[in-house]
């Protein structure tokens, strides 16, 4: 009993502000699958044209890969990792262990941002939430439609922030972490991270 | 279940981007622990999209090193802060694995203790229960034992706070300390950021884990997550 204290960690870890990487833009809403109506859909574009972009990924080494991760895998597989131009994740529901129509619910997630945003085969996704359930397309649909139809998408901090908490499920707090570096040549470079997960947590990805 | 993603301005190649996340996924989301399950759907991700006017970071750039190690320490910090999080931990330990033979058994020992469901617990009740430590190290899944000699190990609290004595010796070359300042140990236990360093001297290679004490919040928690 001598561990049992309260940590403000929200006060302790979440940062009040942040600096970005240029082009990017991220939108997040809360689609109706928590059923506490938190933010639980979350979007991220890259706007940047001038060359192409690239992207990278390790996945869950569980034997029972979640159909998010099967498709982002396929779609890194079938791009080698260019010209990904956005991420779409939601919580509240894994899609995990539904099968063939996880599969195809995971793809429409895809397809609906790629054709928001013009570019075919670009977009990863990613599930967290309650495993062995379909997800509620009906919702996803109609927050994906909703975040770009009304321009929800921005750079700012909140935004930053927004998106941080909408992939959270049990977590008591948002993970954010902004970062400017400095090359060997002296050009500047920004990284932005995020992070969800408090349970199930003993990751070996690969 | 863990997701993440980094997104950053450089332009980077994508292969070099791939060897990039994988390093820094090895030494940093790969080392955290906070209940010993893995999820169906944990996730990391990376994108590059070149919007800052530089050349593109490959393999053979004279930069890729330095991304490399700024990009790992960036994913420390991030991963750091789901073992903060924890779902009701109150603590952040350190498992600091040093002079193994091998990385690989450094790493496998440093993740037994911090899956270890009562070594989680003493430490959330504040109890220096080497024995435990040294039964986690006694029962890790090494391929042999060349990186563990009973006769050399030593375990030991690390103060966090920058009080002396730094060090609590608990284990020293595979003898208990039997007569170890509980005192001292109380007051090492009490803090929110706890090292345990457990010292082979079998060869030169070291791991770090971090992990978080087992609270009642977390069975509160996790006793009702689908509703």
């Amino acid at each position: 009993q001598h561990g049992r204290k309260v940590i403000d960690k929200y006060n302790l870890y979440v940062p009040t502000e942040g600096v970005f990487p240029k082009g990017y833009k991220v939108g997040s809403i809360a689609s109706g699958v928590k059923k506490n109506g938190n933010l639980d859909l979350g979007v991220l574009v890259n706007t940047n044209t001038s060359r192409p972009s690239s992207a990278a990924a390790v996945f869950t080494t569980n034997k029972f890969k979640a159909a998010p991760v099967l498709t982002s895998k396929k779609v890194l597989e079938s791009t080698q990792g260019n010209g990904i131009n956005a991420i779409v994740v939601n919580s509240g529901c894994a899609n995990a262990v539904t099968g063939e129509l996880g599969m195809q619910d995971a793809q429409e997630m895809i397809d609906l941002v790629n054709r928001k945003i013009g570019k075919p085969n670009s977009t990863l996704v990613m599930s967290t939430g309650v495993i062995g359930q379909r997800l509620q397309m009906d919702k996803i649909s109609a927050g994906i439609k909703n975040i770009f139809d009304n321009n929800a998408l921005g750079n700012d901090f909140k935004s930053w922030l927004n998106i941080a908490k909408s992939i959270n499920t049990t977590d008591t707090f948002p993970k954010l972490v902004s970062r400017q570096f400095e090359l060997l040549n002296g050009q500047k470079y920004t990284l932005v991270g995020m992070a969800k997960g408090a349970g199930m947590i003993c990751p070996n990805m690969a | 279940t863990l997701l993440g993603y980094f997104v950053t301005d450089l332009p980077i190649a994508s292969s070099a981007l791939q060897k990039i996340l994988r390093f820094a996924t090895d030494r940093s989301f790969n080392c955290i622990s906070v209940d010993g399950d893995m999820s169906t759907n944990d996730t990391i991700c990376m994108i590059a999209n070149g919007a800052v006017e530089t050349d593109e970071i490959t393999e053979s750039s004279e930069e890729y090193e330095q991304v490399k190690s700024q990009v790992t320490e960036f994913a420390k910090t991030l991963a750091q802060l789901v073992v903060r999080d924890g779902e009701g931990s109150t603590k952040f330990v350190t498992v600091n694995v040093q002079n193994s033979l091998t990385f690989e058994d450094a790493k496998i020992i440093a993740e037994s203790i911090s899956n270890s469901m009562l070594v989680k617990t003493a430490l959330y009740g504040q109890d220096a229960n080497w024995g435990r430590i040294l039964c986690a190290i006694g029962y890790a899944k090494l391929d042999n034992l060349k990186s563990l000699n009973t006769d050399s190990i030593s375990v030991s609290f690390i103060a966090t706070d920058n009080s002396e004595p730094r060090e609590l010796k608990l284990v020293e070359n595979g003898v208990p300390q039997l007569d170890v300042d509980e005192e001292r140990a109380a007051q090492i236990l009490a803090l929110d950021d706890l090292e345990v360093l457990v010292d082979l001297k079998t060869g030169n290679e070291s791991a770090q884990f971090w992990t978080c004490d087992l609270s009642h919040e977390y069975v509160t928690i996790n006793g009702d997550y689908r509703s």
